[in-house]
Protein backbone atom coordinates (compact mmCIF):
# COMPACT_ATOMS: atom_id res chain seq x y z
CA UNK A 1 0.00 0.00 0.00
CA UNK A 2 2.65 2.25 -0.72
CA UNK A 3 1.46 6.18 -1.05
CA UNK A 4 -1.83 5.25 0.60
CA UNK A 5 -2.95 6.66 3.98
CA UNK A 6 -3.90 4.60 5.98
CA UNK A 7 -6.04 4.79 8.89
CA UNK A 8 -6.25 2.73 11.78
CA UNK A 9 -8.95 1.13 13.09
CA UNK A 10 -9.25 0.01 16.06
CA UNK A 11 -12.65 -1.37 16.54
CA UNK A 12 -14.23 -5.11 15.98
CA UNK A 13 -14.18 -5.92 11.73
CA UNK A 14 -15.93 -8.64 11.34
CA UNK A 15 -19.76 -10.25 13.17
CA UNK A 16 -18.95 -12.55 16.50
CA UNK A 17 -20.31 -15.81 15.66
CA UNK A 18 -22.18 -17.10 18.97
CA UNK A 19 -21.05 -19.56 21.28
CA UNK A 20 -24.02 -21.38 20.39
CA UNK A 21 -27.21 -20.50 18.53
CA UNK B 1 -6.13 7.15 -2.35
CA UNK B 2 -6.60 5.86 1.83
CA UNK B 3 -7.09 2.45 3.19
CA UNK B 4 -8.75 1.30 6.39
CA UNK B 5 -6.57 -1.36 8.14
CA UNK B 6 -8.78 -2.83 11.12
CA UNK B 7 -5.68 -3.68 13.29
CA UNK B 8 -8.08 -6.48 15.44
CA UNK B 9 -8.96 -8.49 12.33
CA UNK B 10 -6.55 -11.48 12.65
CA UNK B 11 -8.08 -11.86 16.13
CA UNK B 12 -11.56 -11.25 15.45
CA UNK B 13 -11.30 -14.00 12.54
CA UNK B 14 -9.76 -16.98 14.75
CA UNK B 15 -12.22 -15.80 17.90
CA UNK B 16 -14.85 -16.87 15.00
CA UNK B 17 -13.05 -20.29 13.63
CA UNK B 18 -12.44 -21.23 17.32
CA UNK B 19 -16.09 -20.81 17.90
CA UNK B 20 -17.01 -22.28 14.55
CA UNK B 21 -14.44 -25.83 16.72
CA UNK B 22 -16.47 -25.21 19.61
CA UNK B 23 -19.73 -26.05 17.63
CA UNK B 24 -17.89 -28.33 15.57
CA UNK B 25 -19.53 -26.37 12.55
CA UNK B 26 -17.79 -27.56 9.26
CA UNK B 27 -15.22 -29.49 11.24
CA UNK B 28 -13.63 -31.80 8.64
CA UNK B 29 -11.14 -34.05 10.47
CA UNK B 30 -10.57 -35.78 13.40
CA UNK B 31 -6.95 -36.42 15.39
CA UNK B 32 -6.45 -39.26 17.20
CA UNK B 33 -4.02 -39.44 19.89
CA UNK B 34 -3.70 -42.07 22.25
CA UNK B 35 -8.00 -42.91 21.84
CA UNK B 36 -8.37 -39.14 22.12
CA UNK B 37 -10.55 -37.65 19.82
CA UNK B 38 -9.83 -34.03 18.39
CA UNK B 39 -12.41 -32.41 15.95
CA UNK B 40 -10.80 -29.70 13.65
CA UNK B 41 -10.39 -27.39 10.64
CA UNK B 42 -7.91 -29.07 8.10
CA UNK B 43 -7.54 -25.53 6.35
CA UNK B 44 -6.55 -24.17 10.09
CA UNK B 45 -4.21 -27.14 11.18
CA UNK B 46 -2.17 -26.72 7.84
CA UNK B 47 -1.60 -23.35 8.33
CA UNK B 48 0.01 -23.56 12.00
CA UNK B 49 1.55 -27.04 11.87
CA UNK B 50 4.40 -28.13 9.08
CA UNK B 51 3.17 -32.12 9.83
CA UNK B 52 -0.32 -30.84 9.14
CA UNK B 53 0.44 -29.14 6.04
CA UNK B 54 2.90 -32.16 4.49
CA UNK B 55 -0.29 -34.96 5.12
CA UNK B 56 -2.98 -32.59 3.54
CA UNK B 57 -0.87 -31.31 0.65
CA UNK B 58 -0.62 -34.49 -0.09
CA UNK B 59 -3.28 -36.10 -3.30
CA UNK B 60 -3.20 -39.26 -1.03
CA UNK B 61 -3.79 -37.92 2.21
CA UNK B 62 -5.52 -34.94 1.33
CA UNK B 63 -9.22 -36.50 1.49
CA UNK B 64 -8.42 -38.49 4.67
CA UNK B 65 -10.45 -37.26 7.47
CA UNK B 66 -9.28 -39.23 10.33
CA UNK B 67 -5.67 -39.47 11.41
CA UNK B 68 -4.15 -41.39 14.01
CA UNK B 69 -0.89 -39.47 15.03
CA UNK B 70 1.79 -41.80 16.81
CA UNK B 71 1.54 -43.16 19.93
CA UNK B 72 4.06 -41.33 22.02
CA UNK B 73 2.28 -38.26 20.80
CA UNK B 74 0.75 -37.11 24.60
CA UNK B 75 -3.11 -36.11 24.31
CA UNK B 76 -2.90 -33.32 26.96
CA UNK B 77 0.33 -31.92 24.53
CA UNK B 78 -1.86 -31.67 21.55
CA UNK B 79 -4.94 -30.19 23.62
CA UNK B 80 -2.37 -27.63 24.59
CA UNK B 81 -1.29 -26.59 20.87
CA UNK B 82 -4.63 -27.01 19.23
CA UNK B 83 -5.83 -24.37 21.70
CA UNK B 84 -3.04 -22.46 20.90
CA UNK B 85 -3.75 -22.71 16.75
CA UNK B 86 -7.04 -21.18 17.73
CA UNK B 87 -6.42 -18.38 19.88
CA UNK B 88 -2.55 -17.38 19.78
CA UNK B 89 -2.63 -18.43 23.52
CA UNK B 90 0.03 -21.06 24.65
CA UNK B 91 -0.76 -22.46 27.95
CA UNK B 92 2.28 -23.51 29.77
CA UNK B 93 2.71 -25.40 33.06
CA UNK B 94 5.81 -27.11 34.96
CA UNK B 95 3.90 -30.36 34.43
CA UNK B 96 2.90 -29.91 30.45
CA UNK B 97 5.56 -28.09 29.31
CA UNK B 98 8.12 -30.76 27.93
CA UNK B 99 4.66 -33.05 26.56
CA UNK B 100 4.29 -29.93 24.73
CA UNK B 101 7.54 -29.03 23.04
CA UNK B 102 8.02 -32.90 21.95
CA UNK B 103 4.33 -32.21 21.06
CA UNK B 104 5.16 -28.96 18.82
CA UNK B 105 8.28 -30.94 17.55
CA UNK B 106 6.61 -33.93 16.20
CA UNK B 107 4.09 -31.44 14.77
CA UNK B 108 7.00 -29.18 13.21
CA UNK B 109 5.67 -26.13 14.94
CA UNK B 110 9.50 -25.22 15.45
CA UNK B 111 8.97 -21.23 16.64
CA UNK B 112 6.83 -22.58 19.15
CA UNK B 113 9.65 -25.19 20.17
CA UNK B 114 12.13 -22.49 20.25
CA UNK B 115 9.91 -19.87 22.21
CA UNK B 116 9.33 -22.60 24.96
CA UNK B 117 13.32 -23.29 25.39
CA UNK B 118 13.68 -19.74 25.71
CA UNK B 119 10.77 -19.63 28.69
CA UNK B 120 12.79 -22.76 30.13
CA UNK B 121 15.87 -20.57 30.47
CA UNK B 122 14.86 -17.90 31.56
CA UNK B 123 12.18 -19.41 34.43
CA UNK B 124 15.58 -21.73 35.37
Amino acid sequence: YEGVTTIKEMGRSIHEIPRQD
Amino acid sequence: DSCIQFTRHASDVLLNLNRLRSRDILTDVIIVVNREHFRAHKTVLMACSGLFYTIFTDQMKCNMNIINLDPDVSPEGFRVLLDFMYTSRLSLRDSSIMAVMTTALYLQMEHVVDTCQRFLKTSE
